[in-house]
């Protein structure tokens, strides 16, 4: 699975996410990239594309509670993503998520996920396991 | 308040030893793409086009399972989905089953703008995307040797896989969720 989201100065949020399934899948099998809601959802809080096993997704509304901890609990960005990713099954989740106001997430609980995120303040990183030393700046 | 970008190509078991060759491409695509981005919202592009504009240049990358390069069905086919959305508006479209279209994101964005509908599905969304003459391409176009290789693999074992990221079978622990590997 592919997915980007991002914001501009004035707090316009987008996402967007691709993908080919599970390999070996079901033929008509529907995963949760194209859920609204579970693998993709943005608005006026913050922007998210998940991935990872869709089946969990689907079932945690991953996108959408990221975006509804924010809006009804005050939660930053961190902490909601956080919150959903850890609560998600181990080894099923991982997701990127922006804010309104620039703040950028990108929690996984699986071994690894290919990820790359930048700011308009100069910091960028580009990454696939936890470890530090898997981060290259740009 | 500042612009800022996040892209991310997969997740998964993904084995620390995973071979160089296999990852490189992948790191490069990624750099290329957040660069991609990067330029795009410094030139005051609308975020939508942004995410269209990454996502369609991952779905290019063959190293990724989407596009070009996604996994196949238990039989061997192709069935790309896509959606996007965007904030404000929370205006959105969605794409699924389609096995000829080169990006699948493209068409989730004229589902979006051009249907008074959220989400088209297999037939129709062939349909819809040679109605809007989107890129199609034969679907051999999209199967790699490596995905017939991860098929292959996953079928021996009787096995469905969280799509590339997932480390081969030999490296597999027998007790591993048979849903994720």
């Amino acid at each position: 699975t592919v997915g980007c989201v991002a914001v501009d100065g004035n707090g316009n949020l987008a996402a967007a996410t691709s993908t080919g399934g599970l390999v070996n899948k079901m033929v008509g099998r529907i995963g949760d990239t194209p859920i609204i809601g579970a693998g993709t959802y943005a608005n006026s809080f913050c922007a998210v594309s998940a991935t990872g096993k869709g089946e969990a997704i689907v079932r945690a509304t991953t996108g959408r509670d990221v975006a509804a901890l924010m809006e009804y609990k005050g939660l930053s960005l961190k902490d909601a993503t956080d919150y959903v990713v850890e609560n998600a099954p181990k080894g099923t989740t991982g997701l990127v998520a922006v804010s309104a106001n620039g703040e950028v997430a990108m929690p996984f609980n699986t071994t690894g996920m290919f990820r790359a995120c930048a700011k308009e303040d100069g910091t960028s990183e580009i990454a696939i396991w936890s470890s530090v030393q898997n981060v290259d700046e740009l | 308040m500042g612009w800022a970008i996040a892209l991310h190509g997969g997740a998964g078991d993904i084995p620390l030893s995973l071979p160089v060759e296999r990852r490189l491409p992948r790191e490069e695509t990624l750099r290329r793409c957040l660069t991609l981005g990067i330029a795009a919202l410094k030139d005051n592009h609308p975020p939508l086009d942004v995410v269209e504009l990454v996502v369609c240049e991952l779905e290019n990358c063959p190293h990724f399972n989407a596009g070009r390069g996604s996994v196949l069905t238990t039989i061997g086919t192709v069935e790309m989905e896509a959606s996007i959305m965007e904030g404000n508006t929370k205006n959105c479209g969605a794409v699924s089953g389609l096995s000829t279209v080169v990006n699948p994101i493209s068409l989730a964005r004229l589902v979006m703008e051009k249907t008074p509908h959220i989400y088209l599905a297999f037939d129709g969304a062939e349909t819809f995307a040679r109605e809007q003459g989107v890129i199609t391409k034969d679907a051999s176009h999209f199967i790699t040797p490596e995905t017939i290789e991860r098929l292959t693999q996953a079928k021996a074992v009787n096995r469905v896989q969280i799509d590339y990221t997932q480390p081969a079978v030999e490296e597999l622990s027998e007790n591993c969720d048979s849903q994720i590997g």
